[in-house]
């Protein structure tokens, strides 16, 4: 499954 | 975490901290672009106010912190610390050409229509366009310090590093995020022209 758009980036 | 997105971030990393020492150590902001910094400011303001909302881990804390911290530094010893340097008459591109379309466009093309996610998408797409007012500044004098130009390099190889972190992500995660993918793709592409001319010339740009 597509995770989208998690926010754990910079 | 990937390699790809470890050396971009170190890669934004080490721009912020160049652009930081140089006008430290020359006590000069000569050639850099305090509207781009502003925006910068604006594109961490507006992207990490989950700092308040949600822990992710102490790397992501810590990072967003520095970078927070460092680009209000910019902004303080561009416009008051150094203000008498500041190349006020070559810094003339309109900001609210960029805040305002980008502004709109998070609007109407966003994850969520929310409160924070529309300024995180704000953000995102702000940031594929804040440093179109220093590549107008240096296209306008017609010279780059070779300082400047490493600043400029190391920003634009932290984006094109998280399109390589990103292709990652999605084979070996399955994560896929369009709008930064794209953000990301137009941000990089601007540099171009910039890295050409930076692995071409080598040092400070005069065009």
């Amino acid at each position: 499954s597509l995770n989208i758009n998690p926010k754990d980036e910079l | 975490m990937n390699i790809f997105r470890l050396t971009g971030d170190l890669s934004h990393l080490a721009a912020i901290i160049i652009l930081l020492l140089k006008i430290w150590k020359t006590r000069s902001c000569a050639g850099i672009s305090g509207k781009s910094q502003i925006l910068f400011a604006l594109v961490f303001t507006t992207r990490y106010l989950d700092l308040l909302t949600s822990f992710i881990s102490l790397y992501n804390t810590t990072m967003k912190v520095i970078y927070i911290g460092c680009a209000y530094a910019t902004v303080y010893l561009i416009y008051m610390k150094f203000k008498a340097t500041y190349d006020g008459n070559h810094d003339s591109f309109r900001m609210e050409f960029l805040v305002v379309p980008v502004g709109g466009l998070a609007c109407l093309v966003n994850h969520d229509f929310s409160f924070l996610e529309i300024l995180w998408t704000f953000s995102i797409y702000l940031e594929s366009v804040a440093i179109l007012p220093q590549l107008f500044m240096i296209s306008k004098t017609g010279e780059a310090e070779t300082i400047t130009t490493h600043y400029l390099f190391f920003l634009g190889l932290y984006r094109a590093l998280y399109l390589f972190n990103w292709i990652w992500r999605f084979y070996f995660e399955g994560f896929f995020d369009m709008i930064a993918i794209v953000a990301g793709m137009v941000q990089t592409i601007l540099y171009c022209d910039f890295f050409y001319l930076y692995v071409t010339k080598g040092q400070g740009i005069s065009l």
